[in-house]
């Protein structure tokens, strides 16, 4: 009996012990010079990220997590409005498919966005946001579903012969090897011919972001190099 | 150029455009 409480004793001590460890450390900035050295930003810049996802990531529940409700409410200032590019932007930042954004995604995904984050990241990233199926292609119909649904978004009336038109004039430039589809490769071809397919995969506030969030030099654990 | 008109533009220049995909917003307060 002695032996049993003194194991529920043990058992609570251990678990105390986690839930201060957890107050200590809470879940996100847990190691900035990582994320510095895995992305493009610098340690000052992760960590004035991590004041702007606290911001975010408290704005419904303060978790310490960013859910979908408080990104779109970051995006739009509104929770209700939707988005199809929303939703796929918040899946692909999502990579561990949890349906919620821990700090590590956040920074990584926003890394490419960052202006000196290499082409390349940029245009895979943009090519797995037209990959509604993530097939490792883009198919006719998930251009038709992803133009139906942002004419329909922003209020634009066009006939959908209109839009039959314009997509076979897109497939027709950009499926060069005439399979019906546009692989990674035809998508890298196409926008080196258009780089304005580009312009939303870079976000000039990440280059400030240090003087956006000013306050980060009061929670900074690492003297930046 | 911005004055495109939609007929000239291919699908996904006709998505950026009409779609709200700017993150910028979550930089603003």
């Amino acid at each position: 009996m002695l032996q049993c409480l003194e194991g529920v004793r043990h058992l609570c001590g251990v678990l105390l012990k986690c839930c201060h460890i957890d107050l200590k450390h809470p879940k996100g900035l847990e190691d900035p010079e990582v994320l510095a050295r895995e992305t493009v930003f610098s340690v000052s810049e992760v960590e004035a990220l991590y004041e702007l996802f606290k911001k975010i990531s408290s704005a419904v529940i303060d978790d310490g997590l960013i859910n979908k409700e408080e990104f779109q409410l970051a995006l739009f200032k509104t929770s209700k409005k939707e988005s199809l590019f929303a939703d796929r932007v918040f899946d692909l930042f999502d990579t561990k498919h949890n349906g919620i954004l821990g700090f590590e995604e956040f920074a990584r995904a926003l890394s490419v966005f960052h202006p000196s984050a290499a082409p390349d990241e940029k245009i895979n990233f943009s090519f797995q946001l037209y990959d509604l199926k993530q097939q490792g292609f883009i198919e006719r119909q998930e251009v038709k579903q992803m133009v139906v649904a942002t004419l329909a978004e922003s209020g634009m009336n066009l006939s959908d012969e209109v839009i039959e038109s314009i997509i076979d004039k897109t497939f027709e430039e950009a499926d060069t090897k005439h399979d019906g589809k546009i692989d990674k490769e035809e998508w890298h071809n196409l926008v080196q011919r258009h780089p304005s397919l580009l312009k939303n995969m870079t976000l000039q506030y990440l280059k400030d972001i240090t003087t956006t969030f000013p306050s980060f030099v009061f929670h900074s654990q690492v003297a930046d190099t | 150029p911005g004055d495109k008109s939609t007929h000239q533009m291919n699908a996904f220049q006709l998505i950026g455009m009409a779609s709200s995909l700017d993150l910028s917003g979550l930089f603003e307060e």
